[in-house]
């Protein structure tokens, strides 16, 4: 049995709808200790990833392992459809195996149920690098303020949707996106004064290209959290992380481009 | 532009 209580504009309402243009459905597996949710886009370009501990979820209730398939847009047309003074509670129980229920309580107790139906979703489940994996493959990382990550990403997804590069060095961190009629060129300079809002650390330079437009899906989910750290490797997808609560966090991964 | 990789290239099912 789940119970999961949601609230309208919480992280795991806010992933939902990031990915709403990107994938159909999300892949959670629920314990006792915790949920971890995994979606991938339909063209298989980018990974996210949201893990939420048990002690960080209020009212949270799950007696055994649990893994199901969300239908993504049915959940946040729900939700949307939901007022924000409402209870909202995910429940999946032994009696209904195959649906999910949504319950919307009012604060007058008038309830509002929503059913639908689970998607199979085995396959779009990966094994995804843990924390020793990117100390070790990944040269560099960079932290830095969400909202100023938010409005690159939004800067480089407006000017060029197709080709960005993300490059870093100990000295500087790069954003470049290329447009139809002109490129844009971002550069952030290491403050020796100041390392707790804004800080590189590299083991050599990397440069990574990506598509900008999923970086920008992402990026807003990213400001539920006042910074985000990102994990720069020449071989592997560019991942960003941010931490939600106390213990809980949401990855996201982007597949690299090949340079010409 | 490149050539796009798949992150199905990077990370097998689990």
């Amino acid at each position: 049995m789940l119970e999961l209580p949601l609230v309208k504009g919480d992280p795991f309402h806010h992933v939902m709808e990031a990915i709403l243009d990107l994938s159909d459905v999300a892949h959670v597996v629920c314990t006792t200790r915790g949920l971890n949710l995994l979606a991938v886009d339909t063209k298989h370009l980018a990974i996210v990833s949201l893990l939420f501990p048990a002690e960080d979820f209020k009212g949270y209730t799950c007696d055994e392992y649990i893994s199901i398939g969300i239908p993504i847009r049915d959940l946040v047309n729900a939700i949307r459809c939901g007022d924000d003074k409402d209870t909202i509670t995910l429940k999946v129980g032994e009696e209904n195996f195959g649906t999910i229920t949504l319950s919307f309580v009012s604060p007058e107790k008038n309830t509002v149920d929503y059913e639908f139906r689970l998607v199979d979703a085995k396959l779009e489940r990966f094994r995804l690098p843990d924390r020793h994996f990117l100390r070790s493959k990944y040269q560099g990382s960079v932290k830095m303020p969400s909202v100023e990550f938010r409005r690159i990403c939004k800067c480089l997804s407006n000017f060029g949707d197709e080709y960005g590069v993300i490059s870093v060095t100990d000295e500087d961190l790069t954003y470049f996106a290329k447009g139809t009629d002109g490129d844009v060129y971002v550069e952030y300079k290491q403050q020796e004064e100041d390392t707790t809002i804004f800080k590189i650390d590299v083991r050599e330079p990397v440069r990574l290209a990506f598509n900008p437009k999923y970086l920008n899906t992402f990026a807003k989910v990213f400001t539920l959290s006042g910074q985000v750290k990102l994990f720069l490797s020449k071989t592997h997808p560019l991942m960003v992380e941010c931490k939600i609560g106390q213990k809980g966090r949401i990855r996201c991964f982007v597949a690299p481009k090949v340079e010409p | 532009s490149g050539v796009q990789l798949s992150i199905k290239e990077f990370y097998r099912p689990d």
